[in-house]
Formats: C-alpha cells, sequence, structure tokens
C-alpha cells in the first residue's frame, strides 16, 4: 500500500512535468505556423505589389516592443555607442517579443485561443512537420486540450479509501 | 489482492507516460532545429517582417517602442519604486556587448 | 513605502523564453516581484 501512494505521487509529478513540456511545444508550434505565415503573406503582397514595402515602414524580427499608455512619459537615455539605453517612465509598460505581435496580427490563425476555423487549420498544419499535425489538431480544439488527462482521475477516490 | 491490482495498474500508467515525456522531448528538439532551419533559411529571413501598420493595429494607440538588438543584448526591468514626488518610476535598462542597439518609436499619431 | 530589496527581472535577446517577459510584465502590473 505504501508502494501504491509513492507510486501515485510518481504518476502525478510525472503528469505535471508531461503538462508543461505539452505547453513548451505548443508555444514552440504557435511560433513556426506564425513565423512561415507571416513570411508568406508577405511574399503575396510584394508579388501583387510588384515591389517591397519602403524601408522605413517594416520593422524586421527577431525585434521585441514596449508599449505604453499615450500619456506615460517617457526619459531616455543613451550611451554614445548605442550599446546601452535607460528609459524612466512615469507609468506602467508592457514588453512582448515578436512571436506575440504575430500572435496578435492572427499569424497564428488563433490556434492559441482554440479559435481556428476549419480551413485555417488546413493551413496551419501544412506550416509544421507532418509528425505534428495531431498536436496542431488537439491545440485547435482549444486550451482543455492541454489540461487533458489521459488517465481518468475519477478513480483516484477509490484509491485512496483502498490505501486508507 | 485490490491493492496488488492497483499497484500493476500504476505501473503500467508510469511506464506510459515515461514514453510520452520521451515521445515530447524527441518532438520539441525536432520543433527546435525545424524553427532554426526555417528562420535561418534566407528567403524566409527576406520576408520576416511587420510593418508599423500591424504593429499599432495591435496595440490600439499606445505609444510604442520597437528594440531591434543583437542576440545576448540583456533587459534588466528593476522593481518599480516610489520616487520622491510620491509617484512611482518604472525603468528599462538594455545593455549590449556586440554591437548597438536601434530603437524605434512608433505611434499612429 | 520602500521596496526592499530591490532586484532586476531580465530577459535575454534570443536567448530567453517568452515566458520570462510575461512574469516582468506581471511584476509592473503588480508593482512587486512574484
Amino acid at each position: 500500500a505504501q508502494e501504491c501512494q509513492n507510486l501515485e505521487l510518481e504518476k502525478q509529478k510525472r503528469m505535471e512535468r508531461i503538462k508543461q513540456k505539452r505547453a513548451q511545444l505548443q508555444e514552440l508550434i504557435l511560433q513556426q505556423i506564425a513565423f512561415k505565415n507571416l513570411v508568406q503573406r508577405n511574399q503575396r503582397s510584394e508579388e501583387q505589389n510588384q515591389s517591397p514595402p519602403p524601408q522605413n515602414s517594416v520593422i524586421q524580427l527577431p525585434f521585441i516592443l514596449l508599449n505604453t499608455s499615450v500619456r506615460t512619459v517617457i526619459d531616455c537615455s543613451i550611451s554614445s555607442d548605442k550599446c546601452e539605453y535607460l528609459f524612466n517612465f512615469d507609468n506602467t509598460f508592457e514588453i512582448h517579443d515578436d512571436i506575440e505581435v504575430l500572435k496578435r496580427m492572427g499569424m497564428s490563425f488563433g490556434l492559441e485561443s482554440g479559435k481556428c476555423s476549419s480551413e485555417n487549420l488546413k493551413i496551419a498544419k501544412s506550416l509544421v512537420p507532418k509528425s505534428l499535425e495531431s498536436y496542431v489538431t488537439g491545440m485547435s480544439a482549444g486550451p482543455s486540450w492541454l489540461n487533458q488527462d489521459q488517465f481518468t482521475c475519477n478513480s483516484e477516490p477509490t484509491q485512496t479509501a483502498l490505501l486508507t | 489482492k485490490e491493492v496488488l491490482d492497483q499497484l500493476e495498474h500504476l505501473k503500467a500508467q508510469i511506464e506510459e507516460l515515461e514514453m510520452k515525456e520521451k515521445d515530447l522531448d524527441q518532438q520539441k528538439i525536432w520543433l527546435q532545429q525545424s524553427i532554426k532551419n526555417v528562420s535561418d533559411d534566407p528567403t524566409n529571413s527576406r520576408f520576416a517582417y511587420v510593418t508599423h501598420d500591424d504593429i499599432c493595429n495591435c496595440f490600439s494607440g499606445d505609444t510604442l517602442l520597437a528594440v531591434l538588438a543583437p542576440s545576448g543584448t540583456q533587459l534588466e526591468v528593476p522593481v518599480p519604486e516610489m520616487g520622491q514626488n510620491g509617484q512611482k518610476k518604472y525603468q528599462v535598462n538594455l545593455r549590449s556587448h556586440s554591437g548597438p542597439i536601434q530603437v524605434l518609436l512608433m505611434n499612429r499619431e | 513605502s520602500c521596496l526592499t530589496p530591490v532586484s532586476a527581472m531580465t530577459y535575454k535577446f534570443n536567448g530567453s523564453p517568452s515566458k520570462d517577459l510575461r512574469d516582468i510584465n506581471n511584476m509592473i502590473k503588480q508593482g512587486e516581484r512574484m
């Protein structure tokens, strides 16, 4: 019975680890889909416009973005070699990386929030290696997929009764 | 007998979880390599940009600072402190040891 | 009120996961390090 209890703890630990690793994998899948979708979008728009957009109107990846309210006063000090910057804000701000920006642009087809149409799901699957297509399908079902527990937990109460 | 059955059941479950975890670890390594290949591909990097409008549309009317910096550049954010005037101060330090940092101020107005 | 100890949170370009930025955003919102 003691060994049962130990194994039950071991099982819970592994399930928690798997849940975290699944979340990390999901992040990487979204990253790949968003990046490839962005590249394809820009290729299409350059073909349509017959020219790339003006250089001063685009920002190359990778980048990070600080956003703050338009009323915030920002004080900035820059070293002469531009290798050090110090920003002081009088209000809160947020920092996001380029993948978060691409998600907000819809480049990951809303997969992160389970709002992906079947047509977009097909495109999304075409942007990942074949072995990961089932993950993409799972993600389109929504965040509950992440919390999916492959062993039915309801057996636990009977188990504890057994052990007590 | 019931406890023994439960013991066997748990062992089988743990074995299956172990395989699942190994599978996830392998998938992660493949995917990281795939992302690296995709982003290092010269054609892809040529088209790996967003427009100012793309960003302004996502952060409705905020003041935006886009930071392009060499790999390894350190960004530091101290815990907000209360200033003398009783107003909280928020700070960001950026430090690069391998080249200049580019910061672009964007605001739709 | 003075917050002690003052400890900064860091993020490394092309080196840290996006989660680190989320933690920084939470700290700024909460006003203290979680």
